[in-house]
């Protein structure tokens, strides 16, 4: 259906995945949970470095957009980390680690881990 | 979100999920997506964790997001969460607990928590039934025997309603989107009636990886805001998950 909801008769024969629909395997990877907290997430971090930036980039801007400003994020830079001590173990030492493997602020790293809470307005 | 658990007619069970976020967080014009969903994509990784050299469990997970929204727990349970939107939000929930008011668990946190401790389909359900949370959800959950599916309909404070599978009725799937399932869907976010229609058509006798995967690439269950879609089964050994992309013309919901 080419006009809006652009709804589809139920589709057939699409797996194995491929075509436009599928962008790829995701990749596998292993974390040790006898590992301290701080360094369980070390390698994938090392890896996605780079889209995990952009994607607080993009939490960053949009909260700029709805809140008109830096003010909030500030906030989160600066208030939301002292907070980091009343989650529960082995959350806190787990976003420790990201935030240091990563070289993210840890606020924007708690911010990226409750979006998805907060998102349920 | 979608969220599927379907038993075949040998009693085994299928738990399949379009994981689906980013809506109304900035629309690129020009490439017709989610800016979200965009770069959630390249953060998907698929994560086997283990504890003395053997899994505990496994999910599919966004890198530098510590809490759980599908996972498989070996021989245990399948679990997915959807979200459940509600003015009662979590943003409230993340509000008090700012203020410390802090009885309240986060979702993602008792999703892995339940992948990571729970030893039994009911333990699970009790956990996730009767832990006080601070946001709605919907809790999918899928055990290792015939029969054994619900889908958990949460308040922040209270379980609302648990839909199991009834297969001496006739209802062999659960299907969970975002909204309660005794509630008829927002107009114009339905994927709950194609889902179904799909579902039916295939008939629990065809019911497999294939034909979910199917079901879940249909327009509009598949959708602008879908990162990707993981296919599980207990009784098999499966893990399965793939990135998604619907190209246009494609609904952005």
């Amino acid at each position: 259906q080419d006009v809006p909801p652009y709804t589809e008769d139920c589709r057939s024969g699409t797996y194995p995945p491929s075509g436009p629909t599928y962008q790829g395997n995701i990749p596998w990877y292993t974390v040790n949970l006898d590992q301290a907290p701080r360094e369980r997430w070390q390698k994938i971090i090392a890896d996605k470095k780079q889209p995990l930036t952009a994607m607080i980039q993009q939490i960053k801007d949009l909260v700029k957009f709805f809140f008109h400003g830096e003010k909030l994020i500030d906030l989160v830079d600066t208030k939301l980390p002292a907070l980091l001590g009343n989650l529960p173990p082995p959350f806190d030492e787990e976003m420790k680690g990201i935030a240091e493997a990563s070289g993210l602020p840890l606020g924007e790293v708690m911010l990226f881990n409750i979006f998805y809470e907060v998102f349920t307005v | 979100c979608t969220s599927v658990v379907a038993e075949d007619t040998s009693g085994k069970l299928i738990h399949a999920r379009n994981m689906d976020f980013g809506l109304f967080l900035g629309w690129d014009v020009k490439n017709n997506s989610w800016m979200v969903t965009e770069l959630l994509r390249p953060l998907a990784v698929n994560v086997n964790f283990q504890r003395n050299n053997k899994t505990v469990f496994l999910s599919t997970s966004f890198a530098g997001y510590v809490g759980m929204l599908t996972g498989l727990k070996p021989g245990v349970l399948t679990l997915t969460m959807n979200e459940r939107f509600s003015l009662d939000g979590g943003y409230i929930g993340v509000l008090e607990w700012i203020l410390g008011i802090r009885q309240g668990a986060w979702m993602s946190f008792l999703t892995r928590s339940v992948l990571e401790n729970a030893t039994s389909y009911d333990e699970a359900k009790t956990l996730l039934s009767k832990t006080v949370l601070l946001a709605p959800a919907y809790f999918i959950l899928g055990g290792n025997k015939s029969g054994e599916a619900c889908v958990i309909t949460r308040s922040r404070q209270s379980c609302l309603d648990i839909w199991e599978l009834d297969i001496q009725k006739g209802q062999w799937y659960v299907l969970e989107t975002n909204y309660d399932h005794w509630k008829p869907p927002l107009p114009i976010d339905n994927r709950r009636a194609p889902a179904m229609k799909c579902l039916n058509r295939t008939t629990q006798k065809n019911i497999s990886f294939a034909t979910i995967y199917d079901m879940l690439s249909t327009k509009p269950v598949l959708n602008k805001l879908t990162t990707y879609t993981t296919l599980m089964s207990v009784s098999e050994s499966k893990f399965e998950a793939y990135l998604r992309d619907c190209p246009h013309p494609c609904m952005p919901w």
